[in-house]
């Protein structure tokens, strides 16, 4: 028997190199390596098997694994991006990235459009803004009358459906929300600027100079 | 006022991935 003695750290599945994410994301090297302390955090706080599952997502977010929500739900269906139930090192920090204060506000507008198609159809139609607010309401516990949120998804429909088809396209989506700024504050994430100063721990891990 | 549908939606906390940073 050969006794091994590798330096080589175990990397979990689905791996990139930092390098190559940074140069294909909003992030520097050293905020990706930054990014893998807490992906591999949060990929064995249930199944300790280097992938995030849904249930560490939601745990991670809730502190309650069963907690269902239709948004986190959304959020983790376009962060894994290979559709296979789970989401890799490389779709963690390509997904985050669109958080990044630094990310293309073009970007995050196509993002929340995917988020808020709640049926893959390409369009926002009107019931599926219904079904999302009426879950907005019954996870808030807030009560509002069946036809003020007819009144307020009508409203929402005669200011963001320019063609007045009944539903709102990607292009209707981008002028709605040229219009309304806020409507993407949730696809930006400040703290994600202070990542590195969050997990100092990768310094000590870091194969890679940062040049930056 | 001028609220409208998305931004009722966007009060929910299912979208402050915040929580993923915190320690645990």
């Amino acid at each position: 028997m050969g006794c091994f003695s590798s330096k080589k750290t175990k990397y979990t599945p689905g791996y990139e190199e930092p390098t190559v994410l940074a140069s294909e994301t909003s992030f520097s090297v050293s905020e990706v390596e930054a990014l893998y302390e807490l992906f591999k955090k949060l990929s064995r706080s249930i199944i300790d098997d280097g992938l995030i599952h849904k249930e560490e997502f939601q745990f991670a977010l809730f502190r309650n694994r069963n907690k269902k929500n239709l948004f986190v739900d959304r959020i983790f269906d376009l962060f894994d991006i290979k559709r296979n139930g789970v989401v890799d090192f490389g779709e963690f920090v390509r997904s985050l990235s669109i958080f990044h204060p630094d990310a293309p506000v073009s970007e995050k507008i196509a993002f929340a459009f995917k988020l808020y198609d709640l049926r893959q159809t390409g369009f926002i139609e009107r019931d599926e803004l219904k079904e999302m607010v009426v879950a907005l309401l019954h996870e808030s516990d807030l009560i509002l009358s069946e036809d003020y949120v007819e009144t307020i998804v009508d409203k929402t429909y005669t200011d963001a459906d320019t063609k007045g088809d009944g539903r709102i396209d990607q292009e209707e989506w981008k002028e709605f929300v040229l219009k309304n700024p806020s409507l993407i504050k949730n696809m930006t994430l400040p703290y994600l600027k202070d990542i590195t100063l969050a997990f100092p721990s990768f310094v000590l891990n870091s194969e890679v100079p940062d040049s930056e | 006022g001028n609220l409208n549908a998305f931004d009722i939606i966007s009060l929910s906390p299912g979208f402050d991935l915040s929580g993923l940073f915190e320690e645990k």
